[in-house]
């Protein structure tokens, strides 16, 4: 086709693939995609280091961006959550899109001094994000 | 209404100045402070923000529970995954009393009977003990080349014992290589701690000769400080984290203990191994 090909013919094919370009926008991933952030916080700021020996700093982590339309794959969102994408797109824009929340967690071993003395080792459940997914 | 709307906006603005303290954010807004809605690590310190524990603990109690903590979490506080206790709660008690008497009679040799006094009301019924042990420290200048073979003689006075014979725990260490002797005496608290006793009242006596001279007699146990009591325990409550449930192995604490007996472990330097997991233990 190196022939059909003549420079005038070249406008419409570039606006053609420019609007192409403009199509598959739409599916790529936003640019404050939903991911994980670090929050480095000492207990001190807390004032809690009078009880708490260890650990001297602690990471929560917390999830936040936009979720993108294609969830499914990247974030193991059930389907329900394209389903209420839907919904806000074409029917009802009052019903939120899905968030960007904590997927999955890891637990926290904290060492404390308690009221009377005694001090305790302790593994706390869910106490830092680890996996972001969109709900 | 757009000056009503004004006056809530500030209002709100100097509600949240007001609250600057992180813990008002974690406390329910009407005020009444429901147990079940913090979890109990946060519930334990928001009653406690800023103030200091009344009592401190022992240093060298401290130092061997940051020993234990390096060896079961990392920096950032994740318990490491190579531990392969069931526990997930460890809690060490100073005694809260000690006196010495006077040897009852010329058989327990010239060592002194010492009385210990432990409160346990910090062990919620949610915890299960699995294990529990007497900490000694020795302190250094106890350090010597020789064998010592100790003997002993531990009885729980209240609440009051089934009467049974003081169980007795012959073993045997060097003192040069050792910092902290474990006697293990979860065959004793198991029934205690599981019967939500939680003062535990016991008496305890070392009855030592030194191998190579066993003319010298018995002589007296350089144990600088009273013992520490440590519980070993599982933690059933929801906001505790259950790692044995990812291992799906059914665990059960030693069920017919032989009677009376106490085992003893001396635990060396580091500190760090505070319970040996078997070689021949395959992880699933």
């Amino acid at each position: 086709g190196q022939k059909a090909i003549s420079s005038e013919a070249k406008g419409p094919l570039l606006t053609a693939s420019f609007n192409l370009s403009e199509y598959f926008k739409q599916f790529l991933f936003p640019q404050n995609e939903c991911e994980l952030h670090d929050f480095r916080l000492s207990f001190s700021q807390l004032k809690w280091d009078n009880w708490i020996v260890a650990p001297h700093r602690y990471n929560p982590r917390y999830c936040k961006g936009d979720c993108p339309r294609a969830v499914r794959h990247r974030y193991g969102s059930p389907v329900h959550t394209m389903v209420q994408n839907i919904i806000y797109e074409k029917l009802d824009s009052s019903v939120p899109r899905p968030s960007c929340v904590p997927g999955k967690y890891s637990p926290l071993s904290v060492l404390t001094i308690e009221p009377d003395g005694s001090i305790a080792y302790k593994e706390y459940e869910d106490m830092i994000a680890t996996r972001c997914t969109c709900r | 209404s757009q000056a009503s709307m004004g006056e809530s906006q500030i209002g709100a603005s100097e509600n949240l100045e007001s609250e600057a303290d992180p813990w008002s954010l974690l406390l329910p807004t009407d005020g009444n402070d429901s147990p079940g809605l913090l979890p109990p690590l946060f519930k334990v310190l928001s009653d406690r923000r800023g103030e200091t524990p009344k009592l401190q603990p022992d240093s060298r109690a401290l130092y061997y529970m940051k020993k234990l903590y390096k060896t079961y979490a990392t920096k950032e506080g994740v318990p490491k995954p190579s531990r392969s206790h069931l526990y997930n709660t460890v809690r060490l008690f100073s005694p809260c009393a000690q006196q010495e008497q006077a040897p009852s009679n010329q058989a327990t040799g010239p060592l002194p009977m010492t009385d210990l006094l432990f409160n346990l009301d910090r062990v919620t019924v949610m915890e299960h003990l699995l294990k529990s042990v007497l900490l000694y420290t020795l302190n250094n200048s106890a350090a010597s080349s020789s064998t010592v073979t100790c003997v002993c003689d531990l009885v729980v006075k209240e609440p009051m014992s089934s009467g049974r014979a003081p169980p007795r725990a012959p073993y045997s260490f060097t003192l040069k290589r050792h910092r902290w002797i474990e006697i293990d005496v979860t065959s004793l608290l198991q029934p205690l701690v599981a019967s939500s006793e939680r003062s535990i009242h016991m008496s305890v006596n070392f009855t030592c000769t030194k191998d190579q001279a066993p003319e010298d007699g018995v002589f007296n146990m350089p144990l600088s400080v009273p013992p520490s009591l440590i519980l070993y325990l599982n933690d059933t409550s929801t906001q505790a984290y259950h790692s044995w449930q990812s291992l799906q192995s059914t665990w059960r604490p030693s069920q017919h203990p032989s009677q009376g007996s106490v085992a003893a472990h001396p635990v060396k330097e580091e500190a760090s191994e505070v319970e040996k997991s078997p070689r021949h233990r395959h992880r699933r």
